[in-house]
Parts: C-alpha cells; structure tokens; sequence
C-alpha cells in the first residue's frame, strides 16, 4: 500500500477521473487530459519539494530548503510510493480505463491514450535514480565525520617511536551510521534488490571518502618527510657526519601507511560483516595499493 | 451543460490533490 498522503490523494484523484460515477464518455479527451495533469503536478512536487538540492532561497523558511533538511531515511518512504503506482497505474488502473471505459474507441485512439498515459507514469521513475543518489550521499557523509580523525594520525606516529601494532579506534565507527541506517524501520518499506543495491552504493561512497582521505594523510607525511630530509642532510653536510644512522630509521610515512594498514583491514572485516567482499570496491583495491608493504600488494587478504 | 460539469469536477479532483501537494512534508497517510 502507499506510505505518503501526497501519493493516495494522486491515486485517489486518478481514480476518481476513470470511476463510473464521474466519468462521462464524451468528455474522455478531457479526463485524460486531466490525468495528465494529475501525474504531472505530482511530478512537480517530487522535483522541487523532495529532489532540489542545490534549491538556493534566501527564505530559510521555504519548502525547497525545509525539505533538504529532511532525513534521508524519509525519502524511502517516495521511492516505495513511486514504485507502487508505477506498478499500479501501468497494470490495473489502465486496464480498466483502456478496457472497460475507451473500449468501443478506435484501436488507434486506444493506443495513443496507453502510450500517453505509460509516458508520464514512468517519467516519475526517472526520480528513483536521484532519490538514490540523495540517501547515499546523506548516509554516507554521516561516515565522513569519523573518518576525519584520519587526520590526527599524522602527529601521534611524528611523536613517537613506537609502531604500530592495532588498528585504530575510529575504524569501528565508520560503518556505525550504515548498520543505523539498515536497523532503521522505514527500510522495511525497501525491496530486497534496492536495499542490496544501496548498501553497496553507500559502502563504494564511503570508501572512496576514505581513500580521498588517506591520501591526503600520506601525500602529506611524504611531502613534510622529504622537506624535513633535506633539510637534515643540509645540517649533516654542514656538520660533516653521516646520514647512514638516519636512513636506518623507519619512517614517519612507513609508521603512518602500517598503521593505515591495520585500519583498512579491520575495515575491510567489518565490510564483510554487511556481506560486502571488499576486494570488489575499486577504492579499496586503491586504498589498499596505497598503504600496503610491498610483499602484501598483491593480494587483498586479511 | 457538459462544459460546466467538467469545469466543476476538474476542480474538485485538481483542487483535493492540489490540497495535498501544498504540503511539502513527507506525510504517513
């Protein structure tokens, strides 16, 4: 059944058009054209209310603006409803219009009515893509929050010696708000085949958000590595000794990628978790090249 | 008169939907 009091007033309003107690024959032209506007108006209201993002007002009050502060989680609610009068309103409702209330009509006529009526119910189909984009987006940025401590990781291994030996503490947190999402009630409302399809769109997003984030992490250890390396072997030259004792040393780079290291592999287990493989997310492949020893590239095991 | 009668349902069926779109909350039924 529908969810939304937006879409049982657009079925019911549809209805109502086609019902016996309405409907008169030699107004057909006008109820169709009717039901178009019908659907159309519906329409309008998925594209400005629920789909415009980048909506600008200067009115903080607008609809367009309270409605991108809604909970992605709501909009599970339209993508069940577009769905059901999809399925509703291509089968049964233009049966009954095609074959009960036209059919002493030409078959011509019969024909231009059903493609009429099939072109603007599936142009709401064309808002399940974008409603998507707009849960995955929302989801996964939740993620991005925990993933920023990312950046602390570069001053704990600059100030000490020791190695790392476990992963960190934000790895566990980074998939809390994808298990939040999927506990969530409203995804009842998902078909198995959307849920499954959106978990791993959530999960791609995230890592990819991780992969950003840790390259930059690395880039930058590199770059601040190799400055403050010249500017030792300047003082070393000046001074005359030898640079052999440092270059014994691991690195604050090499410290950072292990600990990297450790983190996406607790990351790639609890991935598993969801039943996500992680080997199969191209930013994890990417991730993984980035951070891994050279005995460890060529194989994504953990 | 056909026209009128048409002119009042066209109203009534646009207008009840149109009562529901002008709220743009996602609303349970």
């Amino acid at each position: 059944t529908l969810t939304l009091k937006q879409s049982f007033a657009l079925l019911e309003s549809l209805r109502t058009c086609w019902s016996e107690e309405v409907f008169i024959f030699t107004c057909s032209d006008k109820f169709f054209r009717l039901s178009l506007q019908l659907l159309s108006r519906y329409s309008t209201w998925l594209s400005s209310h629920l789909v415009a993002k980048n909506a600008c007002s200067s009115d903080s009050s607008s609809n367009s603006e309270r409605a991108i502060n809604k909970p992605v989680e709501d909009f599970i609610y339209v993508m069940h409803d577009v769905g059901f009068l999809v399925a509703e309103l291509s089968g049964d409702y233009l049966e009954h219009v095609l074959c009960r209330l036209l059919e002493s009509c030409s078959s011509e006529v019969l024909d231009l009515v059903r493609r009429g009526f099939l072109q603007a119910i599936r142009s709401l189909t064309d808002y399940l893509p974008i409603l998507k984009d707009r849960m995955v987006e929302g989801i996964s940025e939740r993620s991005v929050e925990d993933l920023k401590q990312l950046k602390g990781i570069s001053a704990t291994y600059r100030m000490t010696s020791k190695l790392p030996v476990r992963h960190s503490p934000y790895v566990s947190a980074i998939l809390r708000p994808l298990k939040t999402f999927l506990d969530d009630e409203r995804v009842a409302y998902l078909s198995k085949e959307l849920k499954n399809e959106l978990l791993h769109s959530i999960a791609e997003r995230i890592t990819s958000r991780y992969h950003e984030m840790a390259s930059d992490v690395v880039n930058l250890a590199r770059k601040t590595e190799s400055s403050l390396l010249r500017l030792r072997q300047g003082a070393q030259r000046r001074a005359g000794a030898s640079s052999d004792a440092m270059d014994s040393n691991i690195s604050d780079t090499d410290k950072i990628c292990m600990l990297l290291f450790l983190d996406i592999q607790e990351y790639g287990r609890n991935l598993a978790i969801f039943g996500i493989q992680a080997s199969h997310i191209t930013a994890f492949r990417s991730l993984w090249q980035l951070v891994a020893p050279e005995d460890r590239q060529a194989q994504i095991s953990f | 008169n056909i026209g009128v009668y048409f002119s009042l349902r066209f109203q009534e069926i646009a207008g009840a939907l149109d009562s529901s779109l002008a709220d743009a909350n996602i609303t349970l039924v």
